[in-house]
């Protein structure tokens, strides 16, 4: 589904250049559950944008299942993106204005879904991860663990098949936690695609391969967990 | 040094008042370390954004050393807020446009303190958290766990005697996450009084204290580690 080749990314800053991303190159096959863990600065978001479509490499190549997406215009990319994936940001991005429901529904827009049947799907997403009493609270209404779960609901309402998620349950309590894991664990069982990033040891337990980053490398990608 | 009694908020959505912190009433002496746990949504930033001053509480009271601070005015609220706590918010709230070192100094402009001094000690701070190397990066070219250091450097800097932090290590490795415990560690050790929020089991075992909230009130508040 994912073929990486030697993919770069360097940021500018002033005169400077911020090596993010050194050369990656790797393969993520249909239905993987991915842990991706690595230092505070190590390039896993950086990776994350690239893989989502939100960031264009500064070398090296991507395909998305089958098709190179690095030459992809704007909008092209933005059409794949809406069909194929759902992501979640480390900093959740929803926007500020409208409210969870709204957050929610979002996807379904892009994907020219009408709005009666919108509605409908971002609630039953919104109850998935525990707020459907929520669903009119705008984000700053929300406690923090609660906007990352409206993320997560919205990565979710277009039935995805990749779900790149950056630090997902970064928010929340264990118990939250682990109720998310479940759902992603169930969502991955029927085929889903899953890359998380992740910094604790508990939630990479879940997934079945573990990519390591370090100064904007890979150097470790180990099978983990039961056969 | 500080003492809640019977501290209550409720926030108004639409036509629904929302209970987020029922009544609580609890003293913490100088010199503590107390973590703050709970699940998701059962108001543990609203507590402490009462401690912080930066939100009134709908009833009750609350005295920060010895003052009754919830009558106060917004600027003398500010005041005692620059001269005696430093917060670290579960969002962080840099200024976007502002550098990293920028975003550290902005304490010690509330202060008074001249231009030359106020650099010399964000960078000192910046450094204490390993990020001298990007300070004049603005938090959009920053990774995740990079803005939350530059958000904990920002609440040191002006040496304060109280440091609120609402979940500090949510977006840090294991490494970094150890490294920066055992810096407020050892401001504690000097007598920083700290109160910390966090869903990590591990982080909280570096408290003496540990406060449990759930729906809104404080159900557990037990010591904990060697005496
Ligand atoms: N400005 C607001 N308006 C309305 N409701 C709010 C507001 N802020 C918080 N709430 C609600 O108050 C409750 C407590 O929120 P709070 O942010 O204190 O929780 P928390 O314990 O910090 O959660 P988390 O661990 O997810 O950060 C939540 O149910 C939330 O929906
Ligand atoms: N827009 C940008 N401009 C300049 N430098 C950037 C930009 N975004 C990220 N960086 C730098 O690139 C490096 C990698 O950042 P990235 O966000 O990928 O790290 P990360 O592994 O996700 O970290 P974290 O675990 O803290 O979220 C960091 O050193 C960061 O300072
Ligand atoms: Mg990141
Ligand atoms: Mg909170």
């Amino acid at each position: 589904l994912i073929q990486v080749t030697d993919l770069r990314r360097e940021y500018r800053v002033g005169e400077v250049s911020v090596p993010a991303l050194g050369g990656v190159s790797l393969e993520i096959g249909h239905g993987e559950f991915v842990a991706v863990m690595g230092p505070s600065g190590s390039g896993k978001s950086t990776f994350m944008n690239l893989l989502g479509g939100l960031d264009r490499p500064s070398a090296g190549r991507y395909r998305l299942d089958g098709e190179d997406v690095t030459g992809l215009s704007a909008d092209a990319l933005a059409a794949v993106r809406n069909r194929t994936l759902g992501f979640v940001f480390q900093s959740f991005n929803l926007l500020p204005r409208a409210s969870a429901l709204e957050n929610v529904a979002l996807p379904l827009v892009y994907a020219g879904v009408k709005v009666a049947e919108r509605q409908r799907r971002a609630l039953a997403q919104l109850e998935r991860v525990g707020l459907a009493d929520r669903a009119h609270h705008r984000p700053s209404q929300l406690s923090g663990g609660q906007q990352q779960r409206v993320a997560i609901a919205r990565a979710l309402v277009n039935d995805p098949r990749l779900i790149l998620a950056d630090e997902p349950t970064g928010a929340l309590d264990t118990l939250t936690s682990l109720e998310l894991m479940a759902l992603l664990q169930e969502l991955n069982d029927n085929g889903i695609t899953l890359v998380i990033v992740t910094h604790e040891h508990d939630i990479a337990a879940f997934a079945r391969r573990v990519l390591s980053f370090r100064d904007g490398r890979v150097v470790e990608d180990r099978a983990v967990g039961a056969p």
